[in-house]
């Protein structure tokens, strides 16, 4: 495997929870879902929303036309468990010894559980926050099966029959988006943007990992004189001491291919 | 110049935070909004070898200079903007996201922002009751010279007013807000058009969530006195 990133947007298959009997177990082991899907699977939006998964396989109709909107059943009528889906995909792998894997999920609303090769992991709440997961563990050679049930967010609120700002606002108790409920310029999002909604992926490194850099500028003399800062953390995964190189390299393009150092 | 190797040992199953030694540039090309000037971008990599084991990761990100200040006018009570020691004409819009089911391509924010930089303008309010916007919308904001104005998840309406009132003391759980809110931070924080972090919309978060953000967000007292000879 090389190092860096893949990233995981294709092939997702998503089902309505209460319409799979299976656990995220036997999801991941003995019963993944059959491709191309077979209901209740469906392809699925990742990255994106339970309803725009909805929309992409034509089960409801586009909500910002016209009035369509009114035809998709609210959260607060179907309650959360219709809107509890689970988005499963595969991916491949193939890692050397000092090598390790990571899942990113960038952004999920609101929280989920995550499946993989039958083993469990919780990604707590929270719509603005990344989950990133050691999975090496647990990781196979060849294909990996990854199941994510994902459930809409904890106060989904009701919609008042005269509308208003935020519905009744109980989606401010969560931390989330809370124009879901629909604004003096927006409909309500039925789903309350329930998904997977930002970028997927797969991180392959070695024994050292950087984690979110920091680059600060600092100006002297009227911007002729001008420093960079930066500061990074490294994690060391393994179990001996890791004597590292640690290089920064700043370019900019000039013309075409041409690069100043 | 713009080049250096540093060697680092790292005890087995520990987490450091290393800090370069600060890079010198003299005269290098400033990033400026929409309007001003060019919005120059150099590529920071970083990259860590470890012995016996080649490559273990790397890191890239556009990165622009520049310094944006801001104060609250006494007399006007408008807030005013300087870019790189320039007082600078706001025009923004407002902003919400891109779109509603969040199909949030990279194509359609290119084109949304372009079209805001093509109305002349040079700033977007990210609204607090909309989401924290995606890298990859401030990546063309780098590019098309937009200062992002990117609030927290706060409102009024849903945290303190409204019929019924809604809890002023809202969100309910304030470690979950702040701890969202510093990853966000960490997501953001080193694009060039990111110029304001806003507690919330028309109101101040509850106070220990406000005081929490104050005390995260406040400029490194060694950054306050730059620009002196």
């Amino acid at each position: 495997a090389e190092i860096g990133k893949t990233l995981l947007h294709s092939g997702w298959l998503a089902a309505r929870s209460t319409e799979v009997e299976l656990n995220g177990v036997r999801l991941t082991t003995t019963n993944p879902p059959a491709h191309p899907s077979v209901a209740p699977w469906m392809e699925a939006a990742v990255p994106g929303t339970v309803l725009g998964t909805l929309f992409k396989n034509k089960f409801v109709p586009d909500p910002f036309y016209g009035l369509q909107n009114e035809a998709i059943i609210d959260i607060a009528d179907s309650g959360r468990e219709y809107y509890t889906f689970w988005f499963f995909t595969t991916f491949q792998s193939n890692l050397s010894g000092n090598h390790f894997l990571d899942l990113n999920f960038r952004a999920i609303n609101y929280s989920a559980e995550l499946f993989l090769n039958g083993h469990k992991k919780v990604l707590p709440k929270g719509m603005f926050r990344r989950h990133s997961l050691d999975v090496t563990d647990i990781l196979l050679d060849g294909q990996n099966l990854l199941a994510v049930l994902v459930h809409p967010p904890d106060n989904p609120g009701t919609i008042p029959p005269q509308g208003g700002q935020g519905g009744d606002h109980e989606i401010g108790k969560d931390i989330a988006a809370q124009y879901v409920q629909g604004w003096d310029w927006m409909a309500p999002i039925r789903d309350r943007n329930t998904g997977i909604w930002d970028e997927v992926s797969a991180t392959v490194t070695g024994p050292v990992k950087i984690i979110d850099p920091h680059l600060v500028s600092s100006f002297f003399d009227n911007y002729t004189r001008i420093y960079l800062h930066s500061t990074v953390d490294l994690q060391n995964r393994s179990s001996a001491v890791a004597d590292c190189s640690l290089n920064i390299h700043v370019t900019t393009d000039i013309e075409g291919s041409i690069c100043l150092v | 110049e713009h080049l250096q190797s540093q060697n680092v040992s790292i005890a087995p199953g520990v987490t450091i935070q290393y800090s370069f030694p600060e890079l010198f540039f003299y005269k290098p090309k400033l990033w400026w909004p929409n309007g001003l000037g060019e919005q120059s971008l150099y590529n920071v990599s970083i990259s860590v070898n470890v012995k016996g084991h080649g490559e273990s990761d790397y890191w890239n990100h556009h990165f622009g200079f520049r310094k944006i200040e801001s104060h609250i006018d006494s007399y006007t009570g408008g807030r005013l903007f300087k870019v790189n020691g320039q007082p600078i004409f706001i025009r923004g819009g407002n902003w919400i996201l891109s779109d509603g089911l969040l199909r949030l391509s990279k194509k359609r924010y290119e084109t949304d922002i372009k079209f805001h930089a093509d109305m002349n303008f040079n700033m977007i309010r990210c609204w607090g009751g909309g989401i924290a916007e995606r890298p990859d919308f401030y990546h063309y904001c780098d590019i098309y010279g937009l200062l992002v104005w990117q609030e927290f998840w706060i409102t009024g309406d849903c945290d303190g007013r409204g019929d019924p009132i809604s809890n002023i003391d809202g969100p309910q759980d304030h470690k979950l807000f702040l701890l969202c809110a510093t990853d966000t931070v960490k997501l953001l924080r080193n694009h060039p058009s990111l110029a304001l972090w806003v507690g919330g919309n028309e109101q101040t978060p509850p106070d220990d969530i406000n005081s929490a953000l104050k005390n995260y967000l406040q400029l490194h007292p060694h950054f306050k006195y730059s620009n002196e000879s």
